[in-house]
């Protein structure tokens, strides 16, 4: 594990802490995609489903537990907590994400490292993820006002996946086996969804003024 | 083998 992987994990996780206590503590989730959640929870469900079948490590199995557990507590609160349930907006969140669902299924039937249940599952999950943010993306630019929260939850997510692609330039430099196409160009496309936002997250906090994303 | 040295990350 190298300090840009663990710089990554821990961005990630904070990203999804940031957007719990977020939801906790204002028992609201406005400006928040529920869609997005929804698809982060399939990611992590699709892609653990090695829990049961491979041990890599104790980390490995505790962050991936905690992934799966956040996400799906996140999707519980938008749905069914009472409070937070009435702020979610789902005139604004109209993405029809059930389309990259599908797409990402037909691709991993496609493209992936081997044909079998958990590969392409594996596959499917990598795929969904790289165009997961898209809802959450839209959203924000439909309502132009984005609260900080919601714009560091998205701040950290992208971080996260920067220093997932710094972390495959290490690892491709130092390990000579390191191989992983699928991975890693879903991982850059994935980023570089997140460009624009960065763009204007950027101008945001150089002028100290709230976050906008032009309509 | 290969793949599982594939997934080793989250």
């Amino acid at each position: 594990m190298n300090i840009f992987r663990l710089a990554g994990d821990m961005t990630h996780l904070l990203s999804i802490l940031v957007l719990l206590l977020k939801i906790y503590a204002t028992k609201s989730c406005s400006g928040v995609s529920r869609k997005t959640q929804e698809l982060y929870a399939i990611v992590f469900l699709a892609r653990y489903l090695d829990l049961f079948t491979d041990f890599i490590s104790v980390y490995n199995t505790f962050m991936k537990i905690v992934f799966i557990a956040s996400s799906l507590a996140i999707v519980w609160c938008i749905r069914v907590h009472p409070m937070v349930k009435r702020s979610y907006d789902k005139d604004l969140d109209t993405f029809r994400h059930y389309l990259l669902v599908a797409a990402s299924f037909l691709l991993a039937l496609f493209l992936h490292e081997k044909f079998t249940f958990l590969e392409i599952f594996w596959a499917f999950s990598i795929y969904l993820e790289a165009v997961a943010i898209l809802p959450q993306l839209v959203l924000l630019q439909r309502s132009g006002n984005v609260d900080n929260l919601t714009g560091q939850y998205v701040f950290f997510l992208g971080a996260y996946r920067g220093l997932y692609i710094l972390n495959w330039i290490y690892r491709y430099l130092t390990e000579p086996r390191f191989t992983r196409w699928i991975a890693c160009v879903s991982g850059v496309v994935q980023t570089a969804l997140y460009a624009d936002f960065f763009y204007y997250y950027f101008i945001s906090w150089k002028n100290n003024s709230k976050l906008k994303l032009p309509a | 083998d290969e793949l599982n040295y594939n997934k080793d990350e989250l």
